[in-house]
This record gives C-alpha cells, structure tokens and sequence, in this order.
C-alpha cells in the first residue's frame, strides 16, 4: 500500500521550527569561522515522503549573525543577534534534513553569506560606522596594534591572531576603527614573549585555550587606542556574579 | 433568473461555510521575521 502523502508544513509550524532548529545548530557546528548564526525567518518548508515515518525535509532557511564567536562557549539560544545599525549579516541556507521515526538530521546544507548593503545603512543611518574588508590597511593596522598593546599589559599567556571577525571604520564625527579578533593562548607569558617570540606555539586546540579581543583605534581628532581581550578558559568571576553566568557569559563584548 | 438564484445560493453556501468569526489562515510560507528584515 503506498504511503500517504505527508501532511503539508507550514513555515511557523512546530515541525518545521524543530527541523530549523536542528538544522541551524548543525550549520553552526560545521562552521569554524566568523560568528555563530541564529534563525530569523523560514523562508520555505517542503516534505517529501520517503515510506512510513521516514521523511526527506527541504528548507530555505534565513539566518542572522549574533555577536557571539563560532568558539565561544555562549549558547547560541543567549547569543545577541547584531543590529542593523551595527552593519547585519545575513545568511541564506537550503537544508535537506531526514525525519526518521520523529528523529530529526540533517543530510546536506549549502549556505552563502552577505552583509546589508552599505547604500541600505547610510540611507536608515547615515553616522552607523560600515563594515571594512578584513584585509584592509586601517582594520590590520587597528588588530596589530590592539593585540600588541594587550600583550604588552598582560600577566596572562601571550596570545596570538587567530583570525579577525570584524572590521568597521567611522569617519564621522571622528575617525574610528572598530575591530573584532579571535586569538589562540600560546606556551609563553608575555615578559617570555619579549625575549623569543618565535618559541611561542598556540596551545593545544581546546576552548579553554581560544578568546577573543575587541579594539577600537580613534585617529582623529586625537589618537586613542582601547583593548579588551578574554580567554575563554580563564575567565575570573566577580563576587556579586554567580558562577556559572560568568562561566557562559564571557566579557568579550566590553570595552576597558 | 437562474442566473441570479444561483448568485444567491452561493452566498448562502458561503455564509455556512465561514462562521461568524472567520478569519483567514496566513499564508504557509515564509514564516515570521524573528528579529528583522534586510
């Protein structure tokens, strides 16, 4: 006896949002770059059966990019998704995914990523600072001197450029560099760094031994730098903040 | 007069169909924006 066809999903129905959910986790955990990606919108949902209890679903999936990077610990559901004014970054994903006896898995994606038209956030915005290409003079320079300036402070590891996730440039009202970089512990201390950095190796890759770093370079109308970096593995909780909050919450987002 | 009666008939037929309250399903797709469109 053939199957029944499978009962048509629409997009907002539970179904359809468990396959999203399995599907984005599955894209976040394949990805190694960049910044974790969370669910804005189903844009189509399609069921086809493959015999009783067993079915193939296709989704058209659009994601936006969160603050939080692909190796921080933060769960993506307390991920903050970046805000148009911050330049957005959206994906778009087809997922083929597999119900099995209710078990939801995914068998394929295929995602590209773009960032909001820059004519888009000067029209809404005009002061919103654009995002910069990753190997531009400014946002190297900026990751250069940020990181160089962290481990000249530091008493922790000497850390190193992993890769940089964000560069933005402001020139109105002044001329600031935003830059956002994920950096990798290494074997040395700072003050061993200043005699033989070419002895300093990364870590082993675990992500107690990975963080991240934010800089901003202001150039006019005078020169400033700013730099907070943190480890994932090596974050000190406040007396007036439980544990755990800290554990999962890392501080890299503020500013020193 | 046929023409009209049966004008008529679907109206009622329609009127059966719908209860008061009726309002229209949304379209199946896409589904709801969660934060915000670009």
């Amino acid at each position: 006896v053939p199957a029944a066809p499978p009962a048509p999903l629409g997009c907002d129905d539970p179904e359809s949002e468990a396959a999203a959910e399995v599907a984005v986790n599955y894209i976040n955990g394949q990805s190694h770059h960049g910044y974790k990606f969370a669910l804005n919108r189903i844009e189509d949902v399609r069921v086809v059966s493959q015999g009783p209890n067993n079915d193939i679903i296709f989704l058209e999936l659009d994601l936006l990019e969160t603050k939080c990077p692909i190796l921080s610990p933060t769960p993506l559901a307390n991920c903050t998704v970046r805000s148009f004014a911050e330049h957005a970054v959206e994906g778009d994903c087809d997922v083929k995914l597999q119900r099995l006896d209710g078990v939801i898995s995914v068998l394929a994606s295929k995602c590209h990523s773009h960032a909001d038209s820059s004519e888009d956030i000067h029209r809404l915005c005009p002061d919103c600072p654009l995002l910069a290409s990753l190997n531009n003079t400014e946002v190297l320079e900026t990751v250069s001197a940020a990181l160089n300036d962290f481990n000249s402070k530091t008493t922790g590891p000497y850390l190193r450029l992993l890769e940089i996730g964000r560069g933005q440039i402001q020139y109105h009202p002044a001329h600031i560099i935003a830059v956002e970089f994920a950096v990798g512990a290494t074997n040395c201390s700072a003050e061993e760094a200043k005699v033989n950095v070419g002895a300093c190796q990364l870590l082993p890759e675990d992500q107690s031994n990975f963080g991240f770093c934010t800089g901003t370079m202001v150039k006019l109308p005078s020169q400033d730098l700013n730099v907070d970096c943190q480890l994932y593995g090596h974050q000190v909780p406040t007396p007036d903040t439980p544990l755990l909050s800290r554990v999962f919450q890392p501080t890299s987002q503020d500013t020193s | 007069p046929v023409a009209k009666r049966a004008v008529a008939e679907a109206a009622q037929h329609d009127k059966v169909a719908r209860p008061v309250g009726f309002v229209p399903l949304p379209p199946p797709c896409p589904g709801k924006i969660r934060h915000f469109d670009i």
